[in-house]
């Protein structure tokens, strides 16, 4: 794919941060 | 039901379906769901992202959903 090994783990970081977001969410429920 | 509203469904499943690594774009949304307004979609994208659903990839205008891979 075109994207840069930066754009990439700034990827993986935002999906990081949102799993856990969604983990939280859960927990709360 | 996954808790979500039809809009936020949509969007969701939009997002889901979408195959490339920068996910997909704002503008795409709004052009896949012609039938509702730019704040309708906004809106779910937010309540989606709070929830850890989506999440924001190359700029805040690109999603992917945690649900892939």
């Amino acid at each position: 794919s075109a994207l840069t090994e930066e754009q990439k783990k700034k990827i993986e970081e935002n999906r990081q941060k949102a799993l856990a977001r969604r983990a939280e969410k859960q927990a709360q429920r | 039901t996954n808790g979500l509203t039809l809009h936020q469904s949509q969007v969701l499943n939009l997002i889901k379906a979408y195959p490339k690594p920068e996910g997909l774009s704002f503008q795409e949304l709004r052009s896949q769901l012609p039938n509702l307004n730019a704040s309708v979609i906004k809106q779910a994208v937010d309540f989606l992202s709070n929830e850890g659903h989506i999440y924001s990839t190359v700029d805040d205008e690109h999603f992917k959903s945690t649900d892939a891979e």
